[in-house]
């Protein structure tokens, strides 16, 4: 299987392939390509490999074949819907995040326990109550959530999501989860980014 | 040099060994400490001989001189005060995240370009101009900045923090930034984590 790194690579690229797009050049090299991305020509052709491999060399890549490539790799063609849990500070700014739209797997329904939440409209999404979440899951086929309730509710909602046939899981509460085999998690830690960022600086100057 | 991953990896066994504290053990084996952490006992080891090692095998470890040794190693104990830009959505929820004080580094000022925010306090911090980020910057002797700023504003900012001889950015804003060598940067990209979620989902049932 693929390492998550050589999927966030593919996606660093069409991030740059985009910009490129927009400046309406339609061939280019690969290391126009990886620009910036502390990446190698040769990781890049690696990278590619994996999926049958694009473009010639020494004649360039184009663009728009490259894009609608990596697109299709990505599953960037298949609308997802998506479940967030917790509508509280980080939910809400997700909830309005114009980042997630590109990925055209839109965050289509949320849910918090506060009756003061339940019922209010965020860029669109009404908030539902916690309660309801089997009823939902089950009527719009969602396989994604994304949690951003309190640590000490995680795990409780996570358990409830497994049952209801859940795939994949974007954390960001600070907690280790329990999951059983076959769903995907991916954590999202800032705490932990700024304490390893903080060590590497301070490890810099000498400890 | 360690890797990131060393780490992240500390940072989550102190978190467990917070937890543990709790519950008033005063000596633990290493197989509690990285209960569902995706951690092996050889790994848990290695990470400590890097910095010494502690506890011997067979008897366990001391939960509070653990605490304290790894508290040293990511140097917990210093206070450094952290810069934060861009006070729009992301920005504010962080500024009023709770897991950013445990770890002693609190964000003691912030930046916007938007008369509108210019002056607010939000959890009790006050949003400052950006034109005073240099006078500022220098008065507060920071050396670490958190970018929650648009995208193609990102680049310019640090660009100016660079020259502010700032050491480390942990980066929200979803780019890649230019830095000379000598700076440390933690870019999470949520985008990036989703899509690499959403192929591992896809690719599980079959691409
Ligand atoms: N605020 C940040 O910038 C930030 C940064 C990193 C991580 N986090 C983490 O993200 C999570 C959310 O943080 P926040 O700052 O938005 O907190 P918050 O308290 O503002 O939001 C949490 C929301 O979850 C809701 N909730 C509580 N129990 C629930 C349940 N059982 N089911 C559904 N909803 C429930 C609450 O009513 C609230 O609206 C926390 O785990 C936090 O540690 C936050
Ligand atoms: N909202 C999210 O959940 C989320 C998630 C992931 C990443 N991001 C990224 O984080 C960044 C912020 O996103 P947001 O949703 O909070 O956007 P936002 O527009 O709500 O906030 C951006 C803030 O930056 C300020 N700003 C603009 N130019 C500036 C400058 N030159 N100097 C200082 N401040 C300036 C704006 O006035 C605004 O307050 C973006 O790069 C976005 O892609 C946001």
């Amino acid at each position: 299987c693929f390492s998550p790194d050589v999927i966030k690579r593919l996606s660093l690229y069409l991030r740059n392939l985009r910009k490129i797009r927009k400046e309406n050049i339609t061939v280019i090299s690969s290391a126009k390509i990886i620009e910036f991305l502390n990446v190698s020509a040769e990781q890049f052709r690696k990278d590619l490999s994996y999926f049958g491999g694009f473009g010639k060399r020494g004649v360039g890549y184009k663009v728009e074949k490259l894009i609608k490539e990596i697109e299709a790799i990505l599953g960037i063609n298949k609308k997802w819907p998506i479940a967030l849990i917790g509508a509280g500070k980080l939910g809400t700014a997700l909830l309005k995040f114009e980042g997630f739209s590109k990925l055209n797997s839109r965050i289509t329904c949320a849910f918090d326990s506060d009756k003061g939440k339940i019922g209010k409209i965020i860029n669109g999404i009404k908030i539902e109550d916690i309660k309801s979440l089997g009823k939902i899951i089950k009527e719009k086929e969602i396989k994604i959530a994304i949690i951003t309730a309190p640590p000490e509710k995680a795990q409780g909602i996570v358990d409830e999501l497994v049952c209801l046939k859940i795939r994949g899981i974007l954390n960001f509460a600070p907690v280790i989860l329990k999951i059983p085999d076959g769903i995907f998690i991916s954590n999202v830690d800032m705490a932990c980014e700024l304490e390893s960022l903080l060590f590497f600086v301070k490890h810099k100057d000498g400890l």
